[in-house]
This record gives structure tokens, sequence and C-alpha cells, in this order.
């Protein structure tokens, strides 16, 4: 475990608590896009796979049950809750994610490090985690307006990843035999994807405005 | 050996 490592997986911690927090508190989940949510369940529910096999140590464990926990929780918020499921945008959260499953599912097969049933979901889980932020950045270019949270939710999540490339740099350095090409691309990948919006909220906070997102 | 199959990061 490193700092990067460790400021990581907080960053990324805090990031599912304040989406929780914010569904659990105004009783509202404007803004917010299900399937994304429902995409990162499944990345959680894919990667885990080994949490009752593996055992790595009692942090590991506890995160994951955290992860699974809290995504599988927003899940259900969104859609069950009375309240809630009211101030979901139907007709807005349109991005059809099953075009994301079923690529992610083929390179897993085709690309990965070792091909049994475990590597190779864990494998879906990375390529996945790396595109299931784009239902929500769609919603958010079509909503125009961010609240503070939403915006909060979506930087420290593009943080936390950013974190992890640092991560991953100072164990190639640090650790030999540390090379998993497979992790490093689809993290890289995913960072970028971000990129354009961490542009537009950093200028929102330096100009002291309103977030707003090209069209 | 084990360690590195079993992917230890979150």
């Amino acid at each position: 475990m490193n700092i990067f490592r460790l400021a990581g997986d907080m960053t990324h911690l805090f990031s599912v608590l304040v989406l929780l927090l914010k569904i659990h508190t105004i009783k509202s989940c404007a803004g917010i896009s299900l399937k994304t949510q429902e995409l990162y369940a499944l990345v959680f529910a894919t990667r885990y796979l080994d949490i009752f096999t593996d055992y790595i140590s009692l942090y590991n464990t506890c995160m994951k049950l955290i992860f699974l926990g809290s995504s599988f929780s927003i899940v259900w918020y969104i859609r069950r809750h009375k309240i809630v499921r009211r101030s979901y945008d139907k007709e807005q959260d349109t991005f059809r994610h099953h075009f994301l499953i079923l690529p992610c599912i083929i390179l897993a097969l085709l690309i990965n490090e070792k091909f049994t049933v475990k590597e190779v979901m864990w494998t879906f889980s990375l390529y996945l985690e790396a595109v299931a932020i784009l239902p929500q950045l769609v919603l958010l270019q079509r909503t125009r307006n961010i609240d503070n949270l939403t915006g909060q939710y979506i930087f420290l999540l593009g943080a936390y990843r950013s974190l992890y490339i640092l991560n991953w740099i100072y164990r190639y350095f640090t650790e030999q035999h540390y090379v998993h090409w497979i992790t490093w691309i689809s993290g890289l990948v995913q960072t970028l994807l971000y990129a354009d919006f961490f542009y537009y909220y950093f200028h929102s906070w330096k100009n002291n405005e309103k977030l707003q997102l090209p069209a | 050996d084990a360690k590195t199959e079993n992917h230890d990061e979150l």
C-alpha cells in the first residue's frame, strides 16, 4: 500500500459517500444517471468475485463490502425508493449502456492476463469502469446545469483514478514484476474521459461561477 | 507467485 493508492481509495470512498449522502438527505437523485450507477454496481460485482475466496487484507475486504453495499444501495434508492425515484430523469438518461457492456465483455475475452472466469470477469470490470461514467457525462451535457454535489461527485471520481495512475507509476518503480498493461491503459482511458469535465470544473471554480458544460 | 496473481487493488 502506498500513499497514492490510499488517497485514491479514500477519494473513491468519499465520492460514493457524497452521492449516498446527497440522495439520502435531500431525497433526490436529480442530475444523477441511474445507468452509470448500474454500471458501477456491475463493475464492483464482477471485480469482487474473489471477496470470499482470496483474503488479501481486512482493509481490502472492508472496502470491497463498502463499495458493493453503497453502489447497490444507490441503484436501489433511484429505482425503488418511493420519493427519490420521482426525481429520476428517465427521459434524459437515455444512454444505451447495454452498448457499453457487450464490447467490454468481448474485449475482456480477447485481451486479458489469464483466460479464467475470474480473470476475464475482473478484466471486464476494468474495461467497464473506464466507460461507466459516459451516461453520467452525457446526462450532464443534456441537463446543462450541475448542482454542487453532483459536480463534486464526478470530480472525486475522476481524481481517484488519477491518484491510482500515480500509484501504478510508484509501484512500477518500486516493485519488480509489477506490470499490468491492461489496468494501466484502461485506467488512463478512464481518466482522459474526465479530462474535459475537469477543465470546465476547474474554470467554473476559478471564476467562481456556476459550472456549465458546453452544449 | 500467487500474490501477483491476486489483484490486490480495489
